[in-house]
């Protein structure tokens, strides 16, 4: 069964596009077949895998005329990973959701076609960064959900509120399976505050904070402007080795669920 | 006249809430009387003035119950500088507005009693990291938008987004008057990257980007969990010394309108 695991943080800018990439290259390198969801309608997840977004090839026409969504799966710059592109009309999607009688479940339905066709092992969703109805459509289609924060304190205070979002969408039925696959900490660079930030984190989620942690690098920075993940773009760099050593993480504890 | 100004972008993390309070702390130096509207969920703008975020004390109730937004204005860490907090419930409101019949404005019509009382020179919206129904609301209701933009890829890609947005939103007749205060470049540190986008930008965008640049220092991530903006957290560091800066070129600008 594929594995849907929605990449999500309503803080802006902690990293989501640059993990979603970058992991779905690395466990490919693994052997994984890999399909990302772009649910942001910034598009940063298709240009960031060298796709150019277009106009009618996207999940919206999928979510509002609950088209089939195998006519938008498309190739990215990377071997064994694929796409289904955004484009900056999905934000209109969210008025046309939010007046559907289900309006949580609307990316499930969408989805459940290519899950049952099973030809992903993988399936990540890239989130925008908001608390609206997109996010909680990814919440709700979710085996588990990925975390990524800076090291930052604005990051930090608004951890429990994607927490609390999940255990909500869990406890209400929505989504009773969803589970939180864990919190990744990102930009990380040498400081007091940082350091601070990643002991509270660890203090109050213990297990659920991974070990790798990945540093800041203007690589990484870089590597969108190419279309490619940094992991490609630039593999001896620091984030490089940051994101293969996570990748590498990832899959060991998804073998223990 | 109150002159109702939105600070928006929806790329996230490229320094929204960090311009906010910092702009708001300088020109009330200079002696204006600032309002702070936190449209945002995660409530960074009202923590990040030392308020601490109160359920039922936000533009919640006023939007949704159309109630009277004096009741919510409360006092911030700094001087001359007052906020209407927000708190997570607000992005419940977006399904809300989005049922009413003229969901664009429905910021403007609880705003309006506010700027006819003309006691604030400058009302500031910090908005979310959205294309939703809350952003549209702030630029339908404002007088003109500041763009906050991170020396980065990703950031350049989304600037024609809002640019383009901000058009529609003038030319529909949604808000007519609406303009472009400026574009202002944030979290700066010497790399090719930086210097190549802020290039691309000026060679677009032209005399509306800032001739200040705030650059990155760690003393910004700090100042939030003290409730201070950095200019008074830490005043004689890099970044404090770029929005006293900014401060004075975007009144030096305002006055030329
Ligand atoms: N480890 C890193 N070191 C340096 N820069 C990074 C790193 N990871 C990401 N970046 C850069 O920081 C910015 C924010 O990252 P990214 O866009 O991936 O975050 P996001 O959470 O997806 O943002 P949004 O909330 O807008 O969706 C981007 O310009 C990206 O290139
Ligand atoms: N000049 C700077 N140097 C270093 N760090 C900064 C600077 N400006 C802001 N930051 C930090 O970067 C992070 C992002 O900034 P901020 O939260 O202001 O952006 P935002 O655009 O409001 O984000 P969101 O899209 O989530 O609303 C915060 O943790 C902030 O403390
Ligand atoms: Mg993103
Ligand atoms: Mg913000």
């Amino acid at each position: 069964m594929s594995h849907v695991l929605a990449v999500s943080n309503q803080k802006g800018g902690v990293g989501k596009t640059t993990t979603v990439v970058n992991l779905a290259a690395v466990i490919a390198a693994h052997g994984k077949t890999v399909l990302v969801l772009d649910l942001d309608p910034q598009a940063n997840a298709t240009s960031g895998l060298g796709v150019e977004p277009k106009s009618g090839v996207s999940l919206y026409n999928a979510l509002v005329d609950l088209e089939n969504l195998n006519d938008v799966i498309v190739g990215t710059s990377v071997e064994n990973v694929n796409i289904i592109p955004s484009e900056v009309d999905l934000a209109g999607a969210e008025v046309e959701i939010a007046r559907m009688d289900d309006h949580l479940h609307g990316l499930q339905k969408v989805l459940d076609p290519i899950i049952d066709q099973n030809v992903f092992d993988y399936i990540i969703i890239d989130c925008p960064p908001s608390l609206g109805i997109l996010m909680s459509n990814a919440l709700a289609a979710a085996d588990s959900v990925l975390i990524p924060m800076q090291c930052e304190y604005y990051a930090m205070e608004g951890l429990s509120v994607i927490t609390g979002l999940v255990e909500r969408i869990r406890t209400s039925g929505a989504n009773p399976k969803l589970r939180i696959e864990g919190v990744l900490m990102t930009m990380y660079s040498h400081t007091r505050l940082a350091d601070d930030v990643i002991e509270q984190v660890r203090s109050y989620y213990g297990d659920a904070v991974y070990d790798t942690i990945i540093p800041r690098s203007v690589r990484a920075g870089e590597a969108p402007s190419f279309g490619l993940p940094v992991v490609a773009y630039a593999p001896s760099s620091t984030v490089a080795e940051g994101y293969f050593a996570f990748g590498k993480e990832f899959l060991d504890r998804a073998k223990a669920w």
